[in-house]
């Protein structure tokens, strides 16, 4: 395990942690996507099919379990939660999720390393991790007044993908035959769906003023 | 490393 790659883990644990203190003490969902946490639960469901056939170590089965658990509580809290549900903004949050779902399936069917059910899913999790962040930005740019727990969130997930990239690069250079043409492609577009967000992220910044997307 | 690699990743 490189610096990239534990940094961006736990940039990316600090995302998800994020977004439950947001949901778990302010008892809001406001300007959260339930499509996106919803895409995330079956991404972490079909991508850690291996957690009960292969062990890798301690960290990985707990990091595995981490994200599984908070993906599913976080959709429950969306959607059932008596007081968080009402925050939610059924009406602006609007992507339909089988349009991400079906192609990601479909090229998965096609464009994998071995044709197995496990292989198979874990391809389908890596390209849908790739564009499951899509109804969040569409919503992000829909709301006017983006509240600071929701612009990190939003963030910290962008840093995580930048990081492993940086953690590819760098297992590239140390491992012999790490070549991952599948999991380095997804990974790279997922982070350039970012490039948007993080310019007007870095400028909000900047200029000490409120995240606002153009529409 | 062998060809499953990049599974230890999340």
């Amino acid at each position: 395990m490189n610096i990239f790659r534990l940094a961006g883990d736990m940039t990316h644990l600090a995302s998800v942690l994020v977004l439950l203190l947001k949901i778990h003490t302010i008892k809001s969902c406001a300007g959260v996507s339930l499509k996106t946490q919803e895409l995330y639960a079956l991404v972490f469901a079909t991508r850690y099919l291996d957690i009960v056939t292969d062990f890798i170590s301690v960290y990985n089965t707990v990091m595995k379990l981490i994200f599984l658990g908070s993906s599913f509580s976080i959709v429950w809290y969306i959607r059932h939660h008596r007081v968080v549900r009402r925050s939610y903004d059924k009406d602006q949050d609007t992507f339909r999720h089988y349009l991400l779902m079906i192609p990601c399936m479909l090229l998965a069917l096609f464009v994998h390393e071995k044709f197995t059910f496990k292989e198979v899913m874990w391809t389908f999790s890596l390209y849908l991790e790739a564009v499951a962040i899509l109804p969040q930005l569409v919503l992000l740019q829909r709301t006017r007044n983006i509240d600071n727990l929701t612009g990190q969130y939003v963030f910290l997930l962008g840093a995580y993908r930048g990081l492993y990239i940086f953690n590819w690069i760098y297992r590239y250079f140390t491992e012999p035959h790490f070549v991952h043409w599948i999991t380095w492609i997804a990974g790279v577009v997922q982070t350039l769906l970012y490039a948007d967000f993080f310019y007007y992220y870095f400028e909000s910044w900047k200029n000490n003023v409120r995240l606002q997307l153009p529409a | 490393a062998d060809d499953n690699d990049v599974k230890d990743e999340l």
